[in-house]
């Protein structure tokens, strides 16, 4: 928001710099971030947002001490098993989850504050070859994990304490799911992507698949990142890692893709290509703003409704950006 | 997005599909 106040983006195009680099969270410890979130968490009768970071052994939780300085609250050790990302729940308080395992997730864990015994916790949600994890509102999580047989889903609900208080089987597709996002608005309504290249919804509540539709070959290799139901559509924004780059124009760094649930069909809405001609590596979406990390070191932020890219963080002077998370 | 591109539209798709599905 200072940034945004600071720069006014200019309306043919994104201004330089218009992005500000405010504060730094400094880890004495030599290890390499793999992954930054943000949490809801109450201490004190105060609820305040706190940074989490990932290095492969460690997850920290910071809060902020004053402007431009952060200190750290706690660190959980995790030294079995690498750490390779962090699940965040959304509107969640007090509670995280981090997914943990060499090349692929082996197993999820829980993280909190316990009052009871006023220490802080973590404990094993889900072990397996889990292939997609996302975090939804209300505590809930949801996981597909893979056998040489059979593809599993599944959601496990956490109470307020963090106990895991129910658990629901969703029917899964042939293909494997390869990315989860939530529904805006939907709270019952899930989607996914499927290594074939397809979008399917499912009814959280009763764990139904209720529709497989293609994306087709305009849009190799998608990834959902956020969907909203508006119209009797649904609007689902997609990113390609993995497609190749076509000469013209580069690769879009997201897409908004909308569907029609009834018949399974669909019309490409808005494309968000990046500044200059570099790939996207990965990113986030927020609402309907995107920020993703480029080729070039850059972090760069879209308006997906309007495909307008409207700012640009170059690479600073320590080095390229490698991760870029809404909070 | 028209009609024409992705055939009939209904509002209550969800609730419609859910009650269509299989359990």
């Amino acid at each position: 928001d200072v940034a945004e106040q600071l720069s006014p983006v200019l309306p043919d195009g994104p201004r330089e710099e218009s992005l500000q680099f405010l504060s730094e969270l400094k880890d004495s410890s030599c290890s390499c971030a793999v992954d930054v979130s943000t949490v809801w968490w109450a201490a004190a009768g105060c609820r305040e947002l706190r940074v989490v970071t990932a290095s492969e052994s460690a997850v920290s939780l910071w809060e902020p001490l004053a402007p431009d300085c952060w200190g750290r609250v706690h660190t959980w050790h995790l030294t079995e098993i690498p750490v390779i990302q962090i699940v965040p729940l959304p509107d969640t308080c007090n509670l995280v989850c981090v997914a943990l395992g060499e090349l692929e997730i082996g197993e999820i864990r829980l993280l909190l504050y316990s009052s009871e015994t006023d220490s802080f916790k973590h404990s094993l949600v889900k072990t397996g070859n889990i292939k997609a994890v996302v975090g939804l509102k209300d505590r809930r999580l949801v996981s597909s994990s893979r056998t040489m047989q059979e593809q599993q889903l599944e959601m496990v609900s956490f109470s307020e304490t963090g106990g895991s208080k129910d658990r629901q089987t969703l029917m899964p597709p042939e293909e494997t799911v390869t990315a989860f996002a939530e529904v805006e608005g939907m709270r019952e309504a899930l989607v996914g992507t499927t290594a074939g290249n397809s979008v399917v919804v499912w009814n959280l509540k009763t764990g139904q698949l209720l529709r497989k539709m293609q994306v087709g070959y305009s849009y190799p290799a998608s990834i959902c990142h956020r969907a909203y139901s508006d119209s009797g559509l649904l609007f689902v924004v997609l990113s390609h890692p993995h497609a190749k780059e076509s000469e013209s124009c580069g690769s879009p760094a997201f897409r908004v893709v909308a569907f029609n649930p009834r018949t399974g069909r669909s019309a490409g809405v808005m494309f968000s290509c990046p500044p200059c001609p570099r790939r996207y590596l990965e990113g986030d979406v927020w609402d309907t703003a995107g920020a993703a990390v480029l080729t070039s070191g850059a972090v760069a932020v879209w308006d997906l409704l309007r495909g307008r890219c409207t700012a640009v963080l170059p690479p600073g002077p320590a080095g390229h950006w490698a991760l870029a998370r809404w909070a | 997005c028209s009609e024409s591109d992705l055939g009939p539209i209904s509002l209550n798709w969800f609730e419609e599909l859910s009650a269509e599905a299989p359990p």
